[in-house]
């Protein structure tokens, strides 16, 4: 049986330029996995930007150094496929019995689906949104599995007019996603809008019944001596029968050193 | 008295909230702001059993005792805060990201975090054109103890105010910056840092998504009786 918790998926990240390549997400993740060795995938920085990647290829040169921004295609120039990313990984995972395994993105920027060996999966738009993929049923038998996610900047990008400005043409406040991509008065546009798997990527492993975002809430009373903890947690069963439960809270405070009062 | 254990049957494939009868402490470590006490976190750690597996998931978080509330002066103007029924003088600074390639990571996050607090800061405000900040961020503002003014994705430059006026009524797409706007808050809520979500920046939200937002984020009315509270203990 496999531990349960989570694991982060931030290395071993390749990424390839959406219009280089044919294959699709179902062959790259089955018949057609690509390597580092396969031209033009790239080393990838997940979690980053496809810029991020770019630069880290030496493709762009480095945005934050004198003039050098000017230098970088806009996306309002570029096209959004220039900015549209394949990015893969492979994973080890294997479960058993009454185990489940889920694949948590905290956040992409700013569309996305995902394949994993084969399966796939539309993710919703938005630059702020945790998103989670039950793959229980997805995973490989001997536990070796591969993921590509193909990344979308966001719908409206913008342009940026010659004398700059707030927010730029302000196209990008149609979309859910940060507006300052556009270019501020104390700063240039962001040539990607940061388009990418922007935030942690994860895969966790738990029983038949999983735990889902806690509310912890503290209630005062006498001048802050009667205090209470109200917990509430989102619990999902996503066994066939019913599930019998013992749920414990713990709170401890660590004291100096690592000695812990329970 | 800090350990409590609860027996539930779950329906298969049910998706169920519960809520633990209230833990209580008796006058508390207090979490409090930079330059007003110590920033006292406690480790709050939920798991779940289930017979014939074992334990099947588990979570916690760094928790901090603390109240915070803020009114509008009405001679000033002005937003009062209290903290644990302190006024306090707010010194803060503007955040828009760490980095604009979001090349985001702890170390950074502490050391810009750390630098606001020796300035002696106690808030910053995470400007609206910018992210919702990353739990890193909170994690360093809990530990450091700079509350945290978080805007959502509104700037009135981009958003009705600006010059040409463009998208008078925000994003297209409301219910996704609903769904987005949710998911952030319970992606942060639990962080004592965390003292005031704002719609957005120089720019009231669409009156559907204020309203909204608004209702969301309303303190529950089950912890606004005490007498309710202290009878069910």
């Amino acid at each position: 049986m496999v531990e349960i918790g989570k694991t982060k998926l931030d290395s071993g990240w390749i990424a390839a330029r959406s219009t280089e390549i044919e294959k699709t997400g179902v062959q790259l993740t089955t018949t057609h996995a690509p390597t580092l060795e396969t031209s033009p995938w790239m080393e990838a920085v997940v979690p980053g930007t496809v810029l991020g990647t770019l630069l880290k290829n030496k493709l762009i040169p480095d945005p934050f150094y004198g003039l050098e921004n000017e230098a970088i295609i806009d996306i309002a120039d570029s096209g959004r496929e220039y900015y549209t990313f394949w990015f893969f990984t492979t994973f080890q995972c294997s479960m058993s019995g009454n185990q489940h395994v889920d694949l948590n993105f905290r956040a992409i920027n700013y569309s996305a689906e995902v394949y994993l060996n084969g399966h796939k999966k539309v993710l919703s738009k938005g630059m702020f949104l945790r998103q989670s993929i039950d793959i229980t049923d997805f995973l490989q038998p001997d536990g070796q599995n591969l993921l590509v996610v193909l990344v979308h900047p966001p719908d409206h990008p913008g342009k940026i007019p010659p004398e700059g400005g707030q927010g730029g043409d302000h196209e990008i406040g149609k979309d859910v996603a940060a507006h300052y991509v556009e270019g501020w008065d104390w700063m240039t546009p962001i040539r990607d809008r940061n388009t990418g798997i922007w935030d942690e990527v994860s895969v966790s492993v738990t029983g038949p019944v999983k735990i889902t975002d806690p509310h912890l809430v503290a209630s005062f009373f006498d001048h802050y001596e009667r205090v209470y903890l109200h917990s509430t947690v989102e619990l999902e069963n996503r066994n066939a029968w019913v599930a019998e439960c013992t749920l414990n809270i713990q709170v401890t405070t660590e004291l100096e050193g690592n000695v812990c009062l329970v | 008295e800090h350990l409590q254990t609860t027996h539930l049957s779950i329906p298969p494939g049910a998706h169920i909230q519960y809520t633990f009868p209230p833990l209580f402490f008796y006058k508390p470590n207090l979490w409090w702001p930079n330059g007003m006490g110590k920033q006292s976190l406690y480790n709050v750690g939920i798991t779940v059993d289930v017979k014939g597996y074992g334990e099947s998931d588990s979570w916690k978080h760094p928790f901090g005792f603390r109240k915070i509330e803020s009114t509008i002066d009405s001679v000033t103007g002005g937003r009062l805060f209290k903290v644990n029924g302190q006024p306090i003088f707010i010194r803060g600074g503007n955040w828009i990201l760490s980095d604009g390639l979001l090349r985001l990571s702890k170390k950074r996050y502490k050391t810009d975090i750390k630098f606001h607090a020796d300035m002696n800061f106690n808030m910053i405000r995470c400007w609206g054109g910018g992210l919702a900040e990353r739990p890193e961020f909170y994690h360093y503002c809990d530990i450091y103890g700079l509350l945290v003014w978080q805007e959502f994705w509104i700037t009135g430059d981009v958003d009705g105010r600006g010059v040409p006026v463009s998208n008078p009524n925000g994003p297209l797409d409301h219910d996704l910056f609903l769904l987005c706007a949710r998911d952030t808050v319970k992606l942060l809520r639990n962080h004592p840092s965390l003292a005031l979500w704002v719609g957005g920046n120089e720019q009231t939200p669409p009156e559907d998504i204020n309203t909204a937002l608004k209702d969301n984020l309303k303190l529950h009315p089950y912890f606004q009786m005490p007498n309710q509270i202290s009878n069910s203990v």
